[in-house]
């Protein structure tokens, strides 16, 4: 459903050139979930931002139900991102002069079916956080309002950067629940970048990024 | 060297309060090498911020060498700030219009005996990444300038919320080196609030808050 084919990436820093990503190819299956993995800079975050439409390939194209996204213009850009993608930021990039509950209301109301913030809130353990700005809540309770804004749009593409990165284990462990359940419930191709080891336990597929290079694409067993 | 007092801190949110932190009492030798752990919206970023005087406690005191941080007004506390302590941020902090090189040289510039910007750049791994501004830096990177900054000024008390967050085990394990090297060689008295249990591992001391109180304050016999 999701497809990566031959896409590029490079900086130029002066005199250097920095190869964000190389010659990347990669298919994924509709509610497939994947674990990114990779070192500091190895390209995770540049990949998952091309693939989620935030960020263009300078080689190679990205295409979602065999559309090429980056084909339709700025319009059609940003009806994929809209409709079809939740997306967890690394830096969570929410809303400072809106409350936990307004930043993930005012991405539900872009789509037909999405649950309610208030419930996608619960899920994340939020409940009684839904009216604290931004600044009223602590690291890991904003990144919960981040991943509970991109599950609420009940999204078919589902890419989270480092969702567990300021989490305690086991605030860690709900979020991963959520999101593995969303994953099986809903059918949401999911892609997450992470270091945390567990979540690989819970991926159909564990792909490792190198210096912008796939160094390795592993199938687990487990299901 | 740092003691607190019977800190407490709250947040009248309407009809509730949030009670962050609730009479902390805890004294920190020179030289220790404590870490804080405790779930997500326990508390610690407060303690953190409170002991560092980027905050200031509702009730009790924070002295350093026996003088009350918070007595001798903005001009004191800011003395404090900029002399005793290196602090890596949950946010990072870093200043977006500065490259990674100028970010630390900015910090290294207030002190008497600091190391170099691109040596403390070259210890986490970032001897090729000088030039970059904050916004051509992976997340990792990001954080690891944060830490650069932080003990290029050779300070007293380091204080590090989450400062493996965004790293994978191998980048992680490097920045720990470097914390852990700083306190041994520099006699850096250093507080670490971590979800990563490698670290506690390194600690002599482990101190661990819920719902803003300190339900365990453990040694560790390793040394
Ligand atoms: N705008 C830019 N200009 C120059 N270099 C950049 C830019 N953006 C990213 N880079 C470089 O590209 C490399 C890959 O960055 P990316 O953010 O994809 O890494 P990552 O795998 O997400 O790392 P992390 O785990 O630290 O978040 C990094 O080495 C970074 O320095
Ligand atoms: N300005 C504020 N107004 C209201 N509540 C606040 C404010 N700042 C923090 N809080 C609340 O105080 C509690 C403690 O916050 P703190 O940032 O210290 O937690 P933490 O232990 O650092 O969590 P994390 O591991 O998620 O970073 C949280 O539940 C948070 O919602
Ligand atoms: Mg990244
Ligand atoms: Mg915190």
């Amino acid at each position: 459903v999701l497809s990566v084919d031959g896409v590029s990436k490079s900086y130029l820093m002066g005199e250097v050139t920095v190869k964000a990503l190389h010659d990347i190819s990669l298919d994924f299956g509709a509610g497939q979930l994947v674990v990114l993995l990779g070192a500091s800079g190895s390209g995770k975050s540049t990949l998952l931002n091309i693939v989620g439409g935030l960020d263009v390939p300078d080689s190679g194209t990205v295409s979602f139900k065999g559309l090429n996204i980056n084909a339709k213009g700025e319009a059609g850009l940003t009806d994929y991102r809209r409709r079809s993608i939740g997306f967890v930021f690394q830096f969570y990039n929410l809303i400072s002069s809106l409350s936990a509950l307004e930043n993930v209301q005012l991405v539900t109301e872009l789509v037909d079916n999405p649950m309610s913030p208030a419930e996608a809130l619960e899920l994340v353990g939020l409940g009684d956080r839904m009216n604290h700005f931004p600044s009223q809540l602590s690291g890991g309770e904003q990144q919960r309002v981040a991943i509970a804004r991109a599950v609420a749009k009940r999204p078919e593409l589902l890419l989270c950067d480092e969702p567990t990165g300021a989490l305690d284990y086991s605030t860690g462990k709900l979020v991963l629940e959520v999101i593995e359940k969303v994953n099986r419930e809903l059918g949401t191709t999911t892609l997450v970048i992470t270091h945390n080891v567990s979540i690989s336990g819970m991926a159909d597929r564990v792909i490792t990024l190198r210096s912008g290079e796939v160094v390795e694409d592993r199938r687990n067993e487990k299901k």
